[in-house]
Order: C-alpha cells, then sequence, then structure tokens
C-alpha cells in the first residue's frame, strides 16, 4: 500500500505524509490564531499490482489546539481619562479594555490596579478584575490633586500567564 | 479526528 495526502484546506498544506508508512507528518508551522483547523483527504493505493489498482481515501480533520503564545494587548498606551470633581462616589469613569488571541483561559483577561501615584490615592480608585471598569471609591479634588496616574495590568488565565 | 498542538515543531508524526 502507498499512501497520498492532499490539502482539502484552500492554503498550502501544513502537512506531509510518509507514502510507504502513511505517517502523518508536519511539514510547517502550526498556528492555531490563523488556522484553527485542517481538513486533508489520505488516500490509500495497492501497488502490487499494476493491471487493476484499487485505492480508497479517508477524510482527516487535524485541530490545532491553543497553547499560551500571545500576550494580551492594549488597544492604547497611555490612556487618558477625564473625570470631573463631581463625578459621583461609586461612579464608574472609565474602562480598560485589553484583547488576547489566544483561547480558552489562555485568552481570558483578569485585570488589576497595581499602582496609583500619589500613593493616597490608592483608596479612591478600583478596577473590576472582570471587566476592567475603573470606579471611583471616593470623590476627587482638582484643586488638591489635578492629575492621577494609574497602573494597570492585564493577564490570561493560563498556567503559564 | 486528530488534536495537535499549535507548537510542535516541524517534523512532528501527528499520526498513523
Amino acid at each position: 500500500v502507498m499512501y497520498t495526502l492532499t490539502s482539502l484546506s484552500p492554503a498550502e498544506s501544513a502537512f506531509d505524509m510518509d507514502r510507504s508508512s502513511g505517517a502523518l507528518v508536519v511539514a510547517r508551522q502550526l498556528d492555531r490564531e490563523t488556522r484553527p483547523e485542517h481538513r486533508l483527504e489520505v488516500r490509500a493505493l495497492d501497488t502490487s499490482t499494476s493491471s487493476n489498482p484499487q485505492s480508497s481515501a479517508v477524510l482527516v480533520r487535524v485541530d490545532i489546539t491553543d497553547v499560551n503564545d500571545n500576550a494580551p494587548r492594549w488597544e492604547r498606551d497611555p490612556v487618558v481619562i477625564a473625570v470631573p470633581e463631581d463625578a459621583a462616589v461609586g461612579a464608574a469613569v472609565g474602562n480598560f479594555s485589553a484583547t488576547d488571541a489566544d483561547a480558552g483561559p489562555n485568552g481570558e483577561l483578569r485585570y488589576f490596579l497595581d499602582s496609583v501615584e500619589p500613593e493616597n490615592g490608592r483608596s479612591k480608585f478600583a478596577v473590576d478584575r472582570l471587566t476592567g471598569s475603573l470606579t471611583l471609591l471616593e470623590g476627587v479634588d482638582f484643586e488638591s490633586v489635578a492629575r492621577y496616574t494609574l497602573v494597570v495590568s492585564v493577564k490570561d488565565q493560563a498556567v503559564n500567564e | 479526528m486528530v488534536k495537535v498542538r499549535e507548537d510542535v515543531s516541524i517534523g512532528f508524526v501527528v499520526g498513523n
């Protein structure tokens, strides 16, 4: 029996096949984010006889599973948010939003407020871990402090974040 | 159906 491989997906095949053993081998770098599945046709052909060769084919779907190869990305950096000094305590005054191309926990994001400058502003702001929403916890006063600098980080939920 | 991680190196044998 001899084996042949045909890619049914439009792009060039990322796989090769050993014609004699039928081993399916990775021939190009895979990337789930670009192409999560590959459809192939493997055909087995008997070669012992030249008079009436027979063949049959099987469809193979190769699912590419995710690894955490993308870090979260911020849409903007820095983010500038204007908060009126009469903003109500408890009001959502901004939203932090990052994206991650990976799947499942590898792309699931959590937001953290790392630091606030000046430091006495630490008690004034809270960032929701899940949504990235920025909430005012205490009143602000333009005449006392006109600008706060917040460092917000985002992490994916992979084991190797 | 065959599953393969996206970080395998070229030459990796996916299946037989």
